[in-house]
């Protein structure tokens, strides 16, 4: 049967199996913009698909996105698949994304966490971690986001199997975490990535492991700046902006600071909206609009970096 | 499957950093099994705390005592998620 992106309902959540076929939609439609990647595979021996957006050349700059590394966030996810949507469809008609992609190649891993994912929609809805075992411990999984090697294992993280910020054993102990780590390191040429969480309505960069600020600390406050107020346009939800140290709290190995102190330069991690009444559990009728308002921000962040090169 | 019948998410508004330590050492309580959904932060910052049903009672005695101010964000997060499963049920067909 043919398949296309066009029934795909945008507006409700899914499975991981659906979203995976779904890539491949994405795929068959655009076949010369879009093409699916295995960067590994989870502890469940899932695999860990990326999307890659690129009108050609070789080993391009590239921006990478991010959703869903916490797998009980589902917002995350289902604003990762609208977005990859937009990008692929706005290409041609938005002279924003038209220009990133005929310079630049956009990496998306939208499932970052699939086994997590899969266990939310079996077992446990409120499931947060990977599901790997963790030796002695009869509690499973590890807190993807305090796994990088980037001041692993201080405040902000747990040496708790059983605490939701278990850091795990060591840096990328986890398959999920370093199957990016190599895919980044490997490709050399990442010079932003965006990291999506839910929620809390923040757009937080580097550092959340040390107080001191980041050597670009002024630029990456203004272009913070310009997507939360660029965001606030749509619905006027408001975010707040700065390092995650200032920001939240101290959190230690997390996905932008490893980034940061490996060369790229525009780190940022979001956590999408929060009405104050349902906490990550947000109805499927705030999946659009809350892609919809994330859209200018992330496109400000990409726009910048195309600008900004390094 | 895992149900969350009873379990709660409060809203916690410290109103200062004695408040802020007191809800750290909640997190430590391993035997209420809260969950931090949102961590306190600084004082002003609301922080989200799902609560099992059997530990309701002595959490919401816990913040009352102390005089850290709290409302009910999810009454009962079971049937919050009922709706979720209703409406994706819906949707596929």
């Amino acid at each position: 049967m043919e398949r296309s992106t066009g029934t795909f309902d945008f507006a409700s959540y899914h499975t991981i199996d659906e979203i995976y076929n779904w890539l491949d939609t994405l795929v068959e439609n655009h076949p010369h913009l879009v093409s699916k990647i295995q960067i590994g595979q989870s502890y469940e021996n899932r695999p860990l698909y990326v999307l890659k957006f690129s009108t050609g050349g070789s080993n391009r700059s590239a921006i990478w996105l991010d959703t869903g590394i916490h797998s009980r966030e589902w917002i995350t996810q289902a604003t990762g698949i609208w977005t990859a949507n937009k990008i692929a469809e706005e290409y041609g008609q938005d002279p924003s994304i038209t220009a990133i992609l005929d310079s630049m190649d956009i990496f998306f891993e939208i499932v970052t966490n699939p086994d997590g994912f899969a266990f939310t929609h079996s077992s446990n809805r409120l499931w947060r971690k990977t599901r790997s075992l963790n030796a002695g411990s009869s509690c499973v999984g590890v807190d993807a986001n305090r796994n990088w090697d980037a001041g692993f294992g201080g405040s902000g993280s747990s040496s708790n199997p059983c605490s939701e910020t278990y850091h795990g054993p060591y840096p990328n102990s986890e398959s999920e975490v370093k199957a990016i780590v190599d895919f980044i390191l490997g490709h050399g040429n990442v010079k932003s990535v965006i990291s999506i969480h839910s929620y809390s309505q923040m757009l937080l960069f580097p550092y959340g492991y040390k107080t001191e600020p980041a050597p670009d600390y002024q630029e990456l406050n203004e272009l913070a700046k310009k997507a939360v107020s660029d965001l606030a346009a749509v619905y006027g939800t408001k975010y707040t902006y700065g390092s995650i140290v200032d920001t939240i709290y101290q959190a230690d190995g997390t996905t932008v600071d490893w980034a940061y102190d490996n060369g790229v330069k525009y780190s940022f991690t979001f956590e999408l909206r929060d009405t104050g009444r349902y906490g990550f559990l947000l109805p499927s009728s705030q999946i659009i609009p809350t892609a919809t308002e994330t859209w200018p921000a992330l496109l400000d962040i990409m726009l910048h970096v195309l600008e900004h090169p390094y | 499957e895992e149900l969350f019948v009873g379990h709660q998410v409060l809203r916690v508004t410290a109103d200062n950093e004695e408040h802020i330590a007191l809800l750290q050492g909640l997190a430590e309580q391993a035997e209420l099994q809260v969950d931090f959904w949102r961590h306190p932060t600084s004082p002003g910052n609301p922080a989200d705390l799902r609560v099992p049903f059997s530990s309701l009672q002595a959490v919401k005695i816990f913040l009352e005592s102390n005089g850290i101010p709290y409302s009910i964000m999810i009454q009962d997060v079971q049937e919050l998620l009922d709706e979720e499963k209703k409406t994706m049920l819906k949707s596929r067909r």
